[in-house]
């Protein structure tokens, strides 16, 4: 029994049946692309079974993979309303016979409606600078010698929310090679637009009154890399019978 | 001279309902979706002659053939799944990544000797 559980976790890309640490929340996009694949295959055996059309690219396995890296400084920090992210996805979970179709960086903000200011959740401009980390440096050396930029870009923010995506296919590719993956750098700047309201909270130099950190914060966010791989040993086409 | 058995529509080769719950194998804490699924399986005679309807290979007939002639030193053709489909299966890795993967020949739809 061992041996047939240990073939098809195998077959799974496993080498052991996983135990989950946390359940995290399942995207709202891979449950859309599970109902609706799942639909499909009681109506009908004639669709493309290596086709990710919510993605246009091929593939059969669509991942979600967990950002492991960490914040560097807070919203909090000494730069105020900036914030610095150590990002690190881990692409070894790929099989070596996986080909790559896509990796797709998803940051998604979200503002908590009870601890922040009301002004603050009127229009908000973001910058986010993108930095891929080249080499290990040591500790107290300069970071920014060893990384390169690869995205500068101001992004507006809703009310309430907003996202950013990114394709870093080219990136994540070059990832899968052993000892290529240093990671990425997130960096991120508020920038409140003027508005009557948040003119008088300035002219008032209140900005710096904001007790910022457990009692109101600033935009929390969540990055995640959406990975679409394509096994062609698990992806024979369907003949018309 | 051989001599047949009779087979009753019951008993001939075609698909057996089996619905498989993962929590049956211990499997429920890292498959999200689906709880469980009706995988069926094949069962049943491959009787000579083979009929069309039990979608028998040249082999199966042939072999049916010779069985009929000499029970004892040739079996019976087996049923065996001829038509699967896939299954989508959702899931934690061991990085507690969530994974979306598209599973082929899981589900038995067809069988035949």
């Amino acid at each position: 029994l061992k041996t047939q559980e240990r073939l098809f976790l195998n077959s799974l890309g496993l080498s052991a049946r996983p135990k989950p640490s946390t359940h995290r929340r399942v995207p709202s996009v891979l449950w859309r692309m599970f109902k609706r694949t799942s639909t499909r295959e009681n109506d009908t055996h004639e669709r493309d079974p290596c086709m990710v059309s919510e993605y246009g690219v091929r593939g059969n396995i669509v991942r979600f993979v967990q950002d492991q890296g960490r914040l560097v400084s807070g919203w909090s920090g000494s730069c105020h309303g900036c914030v610095e992210k150590y990002m690190f996805f881990n692409m070894s979970v790929l099989q070596p016979v996986e080909q790559l179709s896509l990796a797709q960086l998803e940051i998604k903000f979200q503002w908590d409606m009870f601890r922040t200011p009301r002004f603050l959740l009127g229009p908000q401009a973001l910058s986010v600078s993108l930095y891929k980390v080249l080499r290990a440096t040591l500790r107290g050396a300069s970071h920014e010698a060893h990384r390169r930029l690869v995205l500068s870009q101001s992004v507006q923010l809703e009310p309430e929310a907003g996202s950013l995506t990114l394709d870093l296919t080219a990136l994540a590719q070059n990832w899968r090679k052993p000892g290529h993956n240093y990671g990425l750098v997130l960096e991120l700047q508020l920038h409140p637009v003027h508005t009557q309201a948040t003119d008088i909270f300035m002219s008032q130099n209140l900005v710096n009154a904001i007790p910022l950190g457990p009692t109101v914060t600033l935009p929390e966010f969540h990055a995640s890399l959406v990975v679409v791989s394509l096994n062609p040993l698990q992806c024979r086409s369907r003949q018309r019978r | 001279s051989a001599v047949y058995l009779p087979v009753t529509p019951s008993n001939v080769c075609k698909p057996r309902r089996l619905y498989i719950e993962f929590k049956d194998v211990g499997w429920q804490d890292w498959i999200i979706a689906p709880q469980g699924y009706l995988a069926n399986y094949c069962h049943g005679e491959c009787p000579f002659p083979l009929s069309e309807s039990l979608n028998g290979t040249n082999h199966a007939i042939l072999q049916t053939l010779v069985h009929s002639l000499d029970p004892h030193g040739t079996p019976q053709p087996c049923c065996v799944p001829i038509r699967l489909s896939p299954v989508s299966m959702l899931y934690y890795d061991n990085n507690d990544n969530v994974v979306l993967r598209h599973y082929q020949d899981m589900v038995v739809d067809e069988c035949g000797c």
